[in-house]
Formats: C-alpha cells, sequence, structure tokens
C-alpha cells in the first residue's frame, strides 16, 4: 500500500545517504 | 516460537501484550513508525506480567506519554551493537521523528527498570549457559564493522522485511481467531 511504499522509500534513502557519508553516527 | 512482549503505556498506566513469533523480527515491525506500530499491537493479547529473562526474546514498549520507544529482539540486531546504533538513528532520523528511540540493552531487565517492576520478577536463574554459542557471540560482538558494510546490513534488513510481507503469523492468527469467534 501507499504508507508501505513511502516507508520503505524514506529507509532506503537513510540507508543511501549512510553509504554516501551523509549521515554522522555517533 | 520467538516470545514477545510488547507494552503500551498510556496516561500513566501500562498494559503488557504478548505475541509468539514477532521478536526475531521485531526491528522489522518498528519500520513504520509509532501509529503502524500502535494500531498492530492493540488487539494483541494482553498478559498479566512480562516474560522472564529465558522465555523472552524480545520487547517494545511504547511510551505514548513520553514519545519514547524502548525494545531490543531481531536477529538482525541481537548480537550486533554497532548496527544497533546504526538502527536506532536511522529510526530517529526516519519514521520515529521526535520520539526518543532505545534500545534495552539489558533486555527484559531494563523494560522491568522502565515499568518500575521488581526485576526479580523477569530473572529466570534457570538459564543455561551454552559455551560454544556463547564464543561465537562475543567474537560477532568484538566485530567492528565499517559504514559500508552497516548500510549493508540494513539493506538486507529492509529487503528481507520486503520478501516475507506474507510471513506474519501473529497477524494470519488475528483474523483466523476473529473468523473463528464470528462463526460462533
Amino acid at each position: 500500500d501507499r504508507h508501505r511504499e513511502q516507508v520503505i522509500q524514506q529507509l532506503s534513502t537513510w540507508i543511501a545517504d549512510l553509504r554516501e557519508g551523509k549521515v554522522s553516527l555517533p | 516460537g520467538h516470545r514477545t512482549n510488547y507494552i503500551l503505556i498510556e496516561n500513566k498506566e501500562h498494559d503488557i501484550y504478548y505475541a509468539h513469533w514477532d521478536a526475531n523480527i521485531i526491528g522489522r515491525k518498528l519500520f513504520y513508525g509509532p501509529d503502524s506500530l500502535v494500531q498492530y499491537i492493540r488487539p494483541l493479547s494482553v498478559s498479566e506480567k512480562l516474560l522472564d529473562t529465558v522465555w523472552g526474546e524480545g520487547a517494545a514498549l511504547v511510551d505514548m506519554d513520553q514519545q519514547k520507544l524502548l525494545f531490543w529482539g531481531d536477529e538482525f540486531l541481537w548480537h550486533t551493537p554497532a548496527l544497533v546504533t546504526c538502527f536506532v538513528q536511522m529510526l530517529r532520523e526516519t519514521t520515529w521523528k521526535g520520539w526518543q528511540v532505545e534500545w534495552a540493552s539489558e533486555g527484559q531487565v531494563t523494560i522491568a527498570k522502565y515499568l518500575g517492576v521488581d526485576t526479580q520478577t523477569v530473572l529466570n536463574t534457570e538459564e543455561e549457559e551454552d559455551d560454544d554459542e556463547g564464543e561465537e557471540v562475543e567474537a560477532k560482538e568484538a566485530t567492528t564493522y565499517t559504514v559500508a558494510e552497516l548500510a549493508n546490513l540494513l539493506d538486507q534488513m529492509l529487503q528481507n522485511h520486503l520478501q516475507n510481507l506474507d510471513y506474519d503469523p501473529t497477524a494470519t492468527i488475528r483474523s483466523f481467531i476473529k473468523d473463528h469467534h464470528k462463526k460462533g
């Protein structure tokens, strides 16, 4: 459903940002 | 089974719920944020007390008053502290924005402490030590991961969830029981 797609997209984007070094981990 | 407790706190009162299969996938149950999780929890069976440290394999406590999520479990997270840190940050910055998200580092004991329940009621002294498994777990916990490896693990979690959307015994049983009641 639409909510699922939005959530998966949101999480995928965050993981991609992590991979590209855009996320500061503690 | 993978015995699990969910706990909802509202207006300073808590209810404990039980699910038989969720502990190994509990991280993935959190993907969709607070509203979806609460909607999922409410129809579950209510329990009088928390599972103990032997039987309980995971828990998620949702404190609606404090907007706090406290959890532990999931086969991807159990013995990988570096991934836990990363996973918690992912939730905080995506679907759980505005919430305090924390890993219950001592499992059921942490949950009991948060609820103000005597920790003796969740401690099970009959726990058996498996030396071989213990060494394996220690080795895994000591492993250091690169950012790329952590991203790969989170991707695997996400893909695993997507490939198993139909695998949800708790929800399946719930609809079965509902039908059964209708049929008398």
